[in-house]
């Protein structure tokens, strides 16, 4: 695991989050949407201290998240089909853009496209960035930094949950049975 | 049932996008140091895109980087193989070359070049 520059970090013990109106996807619902960020947001407030609220004032939410095309005017354009999938800034930014380009899937069935990428692997990946994380040379940690097509990784591994505890200590209510089984997995470990 | 033009239409736009944007380097797999290779300039602006190669290491200071399979070029390469977990060869093998093509989160590696980065005790 690394951290970035400085090792930023959040001194709240409750983030808001909230969803643009105007930058979102056409074929996926919003209530989709908001699943898969809760459950991927639930996973990493079982480990820390740190819980997600959503909100509706996208303008006042500590975490904006949003599906950008191409250009968005940050630095860092999106470039299509595949290629770079999504990005967040380090604390206490907290912007979370996924590229609009994408098919983005989120009940798992890759069928349809040999080009679906998992919302829930991608969005699991970037909270790690909005809490301070950087990317990891683990190849199963959820924080590598990249993910083949139609595949699914959104269980923490040992290297992910080691790095974020680095950062703000356990969740006082952190049990283990709620992580991964991978023969990496903290409770294994 | 034949479709309707303008979807067919729609369609190849978006395939012809994903062409111009995520090249693929399998072309450029065992192409070895010193070696003049169309192609390799995309290498190293991917390689640039995610901080392992610097503009001026291009040979010529802009970020038109240059074709050659150069030494900064390398260097990056066992960079971007370190950071990967993948081994480290400097070269452009075929793991190499198929993670770069993979897609990926746009955040840079760069914090974990200069930073170093921690190892996770077992």
């Amino acid at each position: 695991y690394t951290y970035f520059d400085g090792k930023p970090k959040w001194n709240r013990d409750t983030l808001t989050y909230a969803f643009s109106k105007t930058h979102k996807l056409e074929y996926l619902t919003s209530d989709d949407v908001k699943t898969v960020f809760r459950r991927a947001f639930d996973q990493w407030a079982s480990v820390i201290p740190v819980s997600f609220e959503e909100v509706d004032d996208y303008t006042v939410a500590d975490l904006k998240i949003g599906f950008f095309a191409g250009d968005h005017g940050d630095g860092q354009p999106f470039d299509g089909v595949l290629g770079t999938l999504a990005h967040a800034f380090a604390p206490k930014n907290g912007r979370l853009h996924l590229d609009a380009a994408e098919t983005w899937v989120v009940d798992g069935d890759f069928k349809e496209s040999d080009v679906a990428v998992d919302l829930e692997s991608v969005v699991t990946h970037e909270i790690g960035h909005l809490l301070g994380l950087g990317h990891s040379s683990q190849e199963s940690a959820v924080m590598y930094p990249s993910l083949r097509p139609r595949t699914k990784k959104v269980d923490l591994t040992v290297d992910d949950v080691a790095g974020v505890l680095k950062l703000y200590g356990a969740n006082p209510n952190l049990r283990f049975d709620s992580l991964t089984e991978s023969e990496d997995s903290l409770k294994n470990g | 049932r034949n479709l309707p033009e303008e979807s067919i239409t729609k369609a190849t736009q978006i395939i012809h996008v994903s062409n111009a944007t995520w090249h693929d380097f399998s072309r450029l797999v065992d192409v070895q140091l010193g070696s003049h290779v169309s192609g390799v300039s995309e290498l190293k602006r991917y390689l640039h895109r995610f901080g392992y190669v610097k503009e001026d290491d291009g040979g010529d200071g802009a970020k038109n980087f240059s074709d050659v399979f150069d030494g900064p070029l390398e260097y990056a390469i066992s960079l971007y193989q370190q950071n990967l977990g993948l081994p480290i060869t400097g070269k452009l093998d075929t793991s190499t070359v198929t993670l770069m093509s993979s897609p990926r989160c746009g955040v840079t590696d760069t914090h974990m070049i200069d930073n170093g980065f921690h190892t996770t005790a077992h």
